[in-house]
């Protein structure tokens, strides 16, 4: 990312939407941009206020090859979309449309919310960036509206500004604190591992454990996944390089960076019965290619090659897993042990002996 | 009728030298104006901005304008700078 210094100084800014373009009606124009802004507003401290009269700190219009005082000009169809200024005022903030380009909500001709949210970004400071999946790359890229358009780039970029959002904990006195690692009740939601790393999570927060040499990062879930919801309640990694995230009877595949379109999914496309309404814990054998789902004292087996639920599920869990009698509150594999966690306590597995080999705390993995 | 023969090759040559030179100085060839944000020309040489703008897009730097650079040059974009800022 690059930004343009200094960003604004105060973080409760105006805009004003100085004309509309007749591709689209005004509710539509004034939903995509408040949708644009939202989009910046979800990872920093900025609150933006729509005004309708006076000036604004970003005016918003729309206008062909020379327009008004502008410094610069439009080009008819294509070629230039759109252009903003950087934090200052006169143009400073400003952000113009050029009214020659095919406005719309959806992939047709230019969608005005991407547009938008990407001229924001000068708007607020920031720069062009190199990185093909960010926003601020120049050239215009369609994204499903219901993908979020901001790549990690883009929030470190605006977040190296303006810092993070008001609900990151340790920044605002009074605000929640973040669960304590080394507390003698720690429990998680969910862990799964991601190539060398386990990831532990737990409300809206993720924790990247290096087990090679025990460095913990503790991170915001949305700092990576700002689509993903608070609370995922099971999470695996599969045999593509992909994670599975699991909240009540809705799951999300995650490739890199990226929330894979389509998704969320409904768990049944999974081959759940309607009657299972959600995932304690899953764990993807990297032995077998088989991934096992715990839900209450049962477990469901799915083959990841065939993509379809073993016949013969689901069965005890205890039966097969001699030992783990409780709920699974979430469970990974690492170095061929399973790891199962319920509450405060974890249990070491052996698949290969079909017996528990010890009884550990949750927090093991946080060098307390 | 005796007009000239047309060279389609000869007019594209024109067009993409133009679009060439149209796309370096919107994009690369800008410093910044703090009085009046506005933007103001360089000095660099144009197989120079190509190069800057080759690199910043990931492409082969050649300093020339191959038709990779030429497919990018005509993508929809933003018309803030790429340098500069």
């Amino acid at each position: 990312y690059g930004v343009t210094l200094p960003g604004w100084k105060k973080t409760n800014l105006t805009y004003r939407i100085v004309n509309h373009t007749p591709d689209m009606s005004k509710e539509e124009v004034d939903k995509a941009i408040q949708k644009a802004f939202k989009v910046w507003s979800t990872v920093t401290p900025l609150i933006f206020t729509h005004i309708h009269e006076g000036i604004a700190d970003i005016m918003i219009a729309f206008g062909t090859k020379a327009h008004g005082h502008c410094p610069r000009y439009f080009d008819g169809p294509l070629g230039v979309l759109a252009h903003a200024f950087p934090p200052g005022n006169g143009f400073g903030g400003d952000v113009h449309f050029d009214e020659d380009e095919d406005w719309t909500t959806g992939s047709a001709g230019f969608n005005l919310f991407l547009v938008a949210a990407h001229e924001f970004g000068h708007a607020l400071g920031l720069s062009h960036s190199n990185d093909r999946r960010a926003l601020m790359f120049p050239n215009y890229a369609y994204v499903s509206p219901s993908e979020f358009p901001l790549s990690p780039d883009d929030i470190s970029g605006i977040q190296s500004i303006y810092g993070s959002p008001p609900n990151a904990p340790d920044k605002r006195p009074g605000t929640p604190t973040s669960p304590k690692t080394c507390g003698s009740q720690m429990s998680f939601d969910a862990i799964t591992t991601l190539r060398r790393e386990v990831i532990f999570l737990k409300g809206r927060h993720l924790w990247r454990v290096y087990p090679d040499n025990s460095e913990v990062e503790r991170e915001l879930v949305s700092a990576f996944w700002p689509t993903l919801p608070p609370g995922i309640e099971a999470a695996y990694e599969n045999t593509k390089d992909q994670i599975l995230f699991f909240k009540g009877n809705k799951f999300w595949l995650i490739s890199g960076y990226h929330v894979l379109l389509g998704y969320p999914k409904n768990i049944n496309t999974l081959g759940f019965p309607k009657g299972v309404k959600k995932i304690d814990a899953a764990v993807c054998n990297k032995n077998t290619g088989k991934t096992d789902f715990f839900i209450g004292d049962k477990y469901w087996r799915f083959d990841e090659s065939s993509q379809s639920m073993e016949k013969g599920y689901p069965r005890q869990t205890v039966v097969d897993f001699p030992g783990i009698s409780q709920k699974v509150d979430a469970v990974f594999q690492q170095k061929g042990l399973f790891y199962f966690f319920h509450g405060s306590k974890q249990w070491e597995f052996d698949p290969a002996a079909k017996k528990v080999t010890r009884e550990i705390k949750s927090n093991s993995w946080f060098n307390c | 009728s005796n007009t000239l023969p047309v060279h389609p090759e000869k007019d594209n040559k024109e067009e993409d030298a133009k679009l060439v030179q149209d796309y370096l100085n919107k994009f690369y060839a800008i410093d910044p104006d703090p009085t009046q944000l506005g933007w103001k020309m360089n000095a660099e040489s144009t197989a120079e901005k190509l190069q800057k703008m080759q690199q910043f897009f990931g492409l082969k730097v050649t300093g020339k304008p191959d038709t990779e650079t030429l497919e990018m040059m005509k993508k929809p974009r933003c018309g803030v700078p790429d340098v500069g800022l």
